[in-house]
């Protein structure tokens, strides 16, 4: 039910970044460029269809400090809502764990409750607390996540965890969705004569029109 | 649905890298389209891990501050291009510039609205060059501007000024989109309201027949 981070990156090919020219300069790294992050992605079994990655998950070994911006749909889907509470009530987190497949979304009670497993079993993992876990979803709407198949998937995804840039593009990978490309990027810039970096992964191709707050 | 997760070792105070991420999403997917649809799961998580031992920024007003907006900005705008390049069935990226608005949000709302027509989405991938569409994407926007202020470019073609539509090489025009096409690369649609100091971007793609093959077959 797994794959190696170097055969996830065989998938899809990376996007094309466009970059503006900056005080800055791009580096290899995605998500795991920054000091302190890692990141994995493989096949746990939650897509109906294929064997392209779809669990994916970024880690911190200190506290981050953490921030988010979510969809303002009213129909907003279990993480989204789990997620939201987290950060009201805490500044920190130290994972994110992302899956692909189902967006678990219109799945009420029985769609949280999901997320909050899946969260206490990484957690448990990861030796670290529930609330500083945090998760993201996408896929179908109206189905719950294929919850067995993840929770039988984290201890791999969690040995998987790796500070290179493979982990990174195993992440990028295993979040998407119809998207052709994977999308990865990370720069090195200054901020107050230290050099600092920033990375980052997305996904998306369609039901693209985003209002987050 | 789109989805993100940003990191960086910079160090930051928490209502700073708050603030910080929501101008940063504002100025980047919050200003893509690819089909008008909001989804229900639309979310991004940034992490500060504070291990690169730069010093911690707790002002948002500081010059430490200005730097890392910048990185987080071009950092997110790049992710955000990078969605809307990948559109359903999309053969080009669109990038839409709004200049000469009262203020940043205002030319980004305008922005959006000419990025988001599925008017302006069809014409480009039919290769047209409709300034007129353009015109009134920008136009019901929401933004009150001078129409007689309006000017629209295509790439460096000029289409309309001064609210009127110019003598330009139709051809040429057709061309620049059509190579846009072929090589799936940019098309720039630039726009001006008047004199103010507000600048916005927008970035959305075309609109093709594969966008409704793609979805007539994809069920909820």
């Amino acid at each position: 039910i797994s794959m190696t981070a170097s055969e996830v990156s065989n998938h899809i090919p990376p996007a094309p970044i466009f970059l503006p020219q900056g005080p800055w300069k791009q580096i290899p790294g995605g998500v795991t460029a920054a000091e302190g992050f890692k990141a994995a992605g493989l096949y746990g079994g939650l897509r109906a269809k294929g064997d392209k990655p779809d669990l994916a998950l970024v880690t911190c070994d200190v506290d981050a400090t953490s921030a988010g911006a979510f969809t303002t749909n009213v129909v907003a889907a279990a993480p989204v809502l789990y997620c939201k509470t987290v950060l009201n009530t805490s500044k920190t987190a130290r994972a994110v764990l992302i899956n692909a497949g189902q967006a678990n979304a219109a799945t009420g009670d029985a769609g949280y409750q999901d997320v909050r497993e899946s969260v206490s079993s990484l957690a448990k993992l990861l030796q670290m607390k529930p609330e500083e876990v945090l998760i993201e979803s996408t896929g179908v709407i109206g189905q719950r996540i294929k919850k067995e198949a993840l929770l039988k998937s984290l201890p791999k995804l969690v040995n998987s965890l790796s500070a290179s840039t493979e982990g990174a593009d195993a992440a990028a990978v295993a979040i998407t969705t119809t998207d052709l490309v994977s999308k990865s990027v990370a720069i090195q810039s200054q901020v107050g004569g230290t050099d600092i970096r920033i990375g980052g992964m997305a996904k998306g191709s369609g039901m693209i029109h985003p209002n987050m707050a | 649905t789109m989805l993100g997760v940003i990191t960086t070792d910079a160090m930051v105070s928490s209502d700073v890298w708050r603030k910080m991420v929501q101008v940063a999403v504002n100025r980047s997917f919050n200003q893509i389209t690819v089909d008008g649809d909001t989804s229900t799961n639309d979310t991004v998580i940034a992490l500060a891990s504070g291990l690169s031992r730069s010093t911690k920024i707790s002002s948002y007003n500081s010059n430490e501050a200005v730097q890392l907006q910048a990185g987080l900005d071009v950092v997110m705008q790049g992710l955000a291009k990078s969605i809307a390049w990948d559109g359903e069935g999309a053969t080009c990226l669109i990038e839409v510039t709004v200049t000469g608005a009262d203020s940043e949000p205002e030319a980004a709302k305008i922005a959006r609205s000419v990025a988001s027509s599925s008017l302006v989405k069809a014409a480009v991938y039919g290769r047209d060059p409709n300034w007129g569409r353009i015109a009134a994407a920008a136009g019901y926007a929401g933004i009150s501007f001078d129409q007689t202020k309006l000017r629209v470019l295509l790439g460096d073609i000029l289409l309309m000024d001064g609210g009127e539509p110019q003598l330009f090489d139709r051809g040429a025009a057709s061309d620049y989109l059509k190579k846009a096409g072929e090589i799936h690369g940019t098309v720039a649609i630039n726009v001006s309201v008047g004199d103010g100091p507000g600048r916005g971007q927008a970035w959305g793609c075309d609109l093709s027949y594969d966008y409704v093959k793609i979805n007539a077959e994809y069920t909820t």
